[in-house]
């Protein structure tokens, strides 16, 4: 493999483009810095290697080799030139309700196989939904994935970045489900047809402020023992949007798209639609049918 | 589970194994011999007769069968480190799993296993979501953090970086939920959930063996289940799948019809379940 | 391998850990669902 272009630095990582030079085939290699982690390898890493290796999906990034190299672990991963969150920020390139469509359908296929896995994610968002030179989008980036929890096992609920975290992580819940990657993937489908973020809290307390502004403070009634969150006291009540004020927001969406929308948005986690639900759901049933991932621009 | 790195990287027949074995052991044995001579060669000057003959006699390296015996041994001191630091049991299985994993790949010339036990435990933990800071788990275990740290990457590499372990010990719990449905009624819960106790206790044992190598994780559970009950197991199993079973009654007719989509051998599984078992035991 | 090969029968199962569970606010609140849990261990013993 070579790197011939330094095209990202993270916390724990750096990123090149290169080439794999036995196929000739575009790579990009993400070096782990070794020597920020006092405990070893980084957790980020631990986690982007142990899940990768598991996961084989058109719809996720896929792991092309591992190699160690001068003491750095060294992640060759499939070359993706592009992202969502590159594709909504960019007025210049204009997309069609077919290709959101498209592109929600590769998503939930994405994560679906991670769920069935029972792999959480934990970090949807726009710009960790790559995009393939045929147009295929990946999901990428398992620094924060882990399996599904054992019953008695606690989880921090401090993962998933801001704008797309579900209410139960806001809230602080230890027992959540994979409910919180199908959170993040209804609000990056509302960023997806409003074309600027939907619930763009500045702090944590704000966004919690943000997302029941926006769909409605919850309830015991539809959300039983919510009222059990030791942040719930100090929640200014807000009604939840009427269905007008919603097909006022999202003027393009079809009342299957609001449904669609709705059913990943729901605040009770136990009734949120799951990835079954959503790829089963009318709104992929009735056209405009997905575009031809290879046709979007 | 075929998708799976621990099938893809980790699954052998009892021939592969032995092949991978003695070809560690010889590469090592090679590269001693080798060193060996050399250094005979460079000190012949200062080394005496009665020196070089000492070396040839005592400088003898071990056999494949003894480095399996030593690294059993130390397979079970990592169990025994792991359990004394009250880890979960599936962190004590992965640990187990990485250490003898890492001596498929390696020869105890030249990792000592004493060195390599806890970096197995340190970054079992780390891959379980169970992450125990070097500090405090050097203060736990009085090991050294340079030499955790040291063989953490050594380790990886001969994982050939597969840290997702299926242990037997889920398959348990499913099997538990799914006896209780096909003997529906016939099976006393206290005494399920006192076999239940056994079964994983032996699930770890059993982890100390090479079925890890030759069987999936739910036949191994199915095995210590044979272990613990044969009756019990053997009648769950032919309910389940298509047993001829004399006094099927109606209900036990209504569970296989719901399960017609199984297409199991009843006949292949239970000779596979005892050949499984005899190892384990 | 579309065929799941086995059928989830909640009601058959008596499991008194995870129903405990089930009771408990703090899991009811973070979306925990029996069902889950029976999959995931169902999956894991017919996979």
């Amino acid at each position: 493999y070579t790197k011939e272009k330094k095209v990202g630095e993270g916390t724990y990582a750096v990123v090149y483009l290169g080439t794999k030079q036995s196929t000739g085939r575009k790579i990009a290699v993400k070096e782990i810095k070794t020597s920020e982690f006092k405990d070893g390898l980084d957790m980020s890493a631990i986690r982007e290697v142990k899940y990768l290796q598991e996961i084989q999906h058109e719809n996720v990034i896929e792991l092309v080799d591992i190699f160690l190299a001068y003491d750095n672990l060294n992640l060759v991963l499939e070359f993706l030139p592009s992202d969502l969150e590159k594709v909504i920020k960019d007025k210049s390139i204009l997309f069609t309700p077919a290709d959101i469509k498209s592109w929600m359908l590769m998503t939930l296929r994405g994560v679906h196989h991670c769920h069935r896995n029972f792999i959480l994610h934990r970090d949807l968002k726009p710009n960790n939904l790559l995009i393939s030179p045929d147009g295929q989008i990946k999901v990428a980036d398992f620094g924060l994935a882990r399996t599904f929890p054992s019953a008695q096992e606690i989880l921090t609920s401090n993962v998933v970045t801001r704008w797309y975290r579900a209410p139960e992580l806001l809230f602080g819940a230890k027992h959540y489900t994979s409910a919180v990657d199908i959170w993040s993937t209804g609000v990056i489908f509302a960023e997806l047809m409003l074309r600027i973020p939907y619930l763009p809290g500045q702090t944590d307390v704000d966004q919690i402020e943000v997302t029941f502004r926006a769909l409605g403070t919850p309830t015991d009634k539809d959300w039983p023992d919510v009222s059990f969150f030791p942040a719930y006291n100090k929640l200014q009540i807000y009604p939840p949007p009427s269905r007008e004020e919603l097909r006022r927001r999202f003027i393009a969406a079809s009342e299957n798209a609001l449904n669609f929308m709705c059913g990943m948005l729901t605040m009770n986690p136990q009734k949120r639609w799951n990835a079954v639900q959503c790829l089963e759901s009318d709104y992929f049933k009735e056209a405009p049918a997905p575009s031809d991932p290879s046709t979007i621009q | 589970f075929r998708h799976s790195s621990q099938y893809r990287f980790w699954s052998f027949t009892p021939e592969q194994l032995e092949q991978k074995r003695i070809r560690v052991n010889a590469q090592a044995v090679q590269s001693i011999e080798e060193d060996l001579r050399n250094f005979v060669a460079d000190n012949k000057t200062d080394l005496n007769e009665e020196e070089i003959k000492t070396i040839e006699m005592k400088a003898v390296p071990v056999t494949a069968e003894e480095e399996l015996k030593l690294i059993n041994l130390y397979a079970k001191k990592v169990q025994m480190i792991a359990q004394r630091l009250n880890l979960p049991t599936e962190i004590v299985a992965t640990s187990i799993t990485f250490f003898r994993r890492f001596y498929l790949e390696n020869s105890v010339h030249k990792f000592e296993p004493k060195a390599i036990v806890l970096t197995t435990i340190f970054l079992a933990c780390k891959s379980d979501n169970y992450f125990i800071g070097i500090d405090s788990f050097c203060e736990k275990t009085r090991g050294s953090k340079e030499q955790i740290l040291k063989y953490e990457f050594p380790l990886l590499e001969s994982l050939k970086f597969s840290l997702f372990n299926h242990h037997p010990y889920r398959p348990l719990h499913g099997f538990f939920l799914d006896i209780q449905a096909v003997l529906h009624g016939k099976v006393d819960l206290n005494y399920m959930g006192h076999i239940y106790d056994r079964c994983k206790k032996r699930i770890t044992e059993a982890l100390l063996t090479d079925a890890v190598y030759f069987y999936s994780p739910p036949q191994i559970t199915l095995s210590v289940l044979m272990i613990e009950d044969e009756a019990l197991t053997t009648r769950y199993l032919e309910l389940k799948f298509h047993g001829n079973n004399p006094d099927s009654s109606a209900d036990a007719e209504e569970t296989i019809s719901q399960d017609n989509s199984v297409n199991i051998s009843l006949e292949k599984l239970v000779t596979l379940i005892r050949d499984c078992k005899r190892i384990i035991e | 391998d579309v065929s799941k090969r086995y059928t989830l029968e909640q009601s058959l199962y008596s499991d008194p850990f995870i129903k405990d569970l089930q009771e408990r606010k703090d899991f009811i609140a973070s979306g925990f669902r029996v069902d889950y849990v029976y999959e995931r261990m169902l999956t894991e013993a017919f996979m």
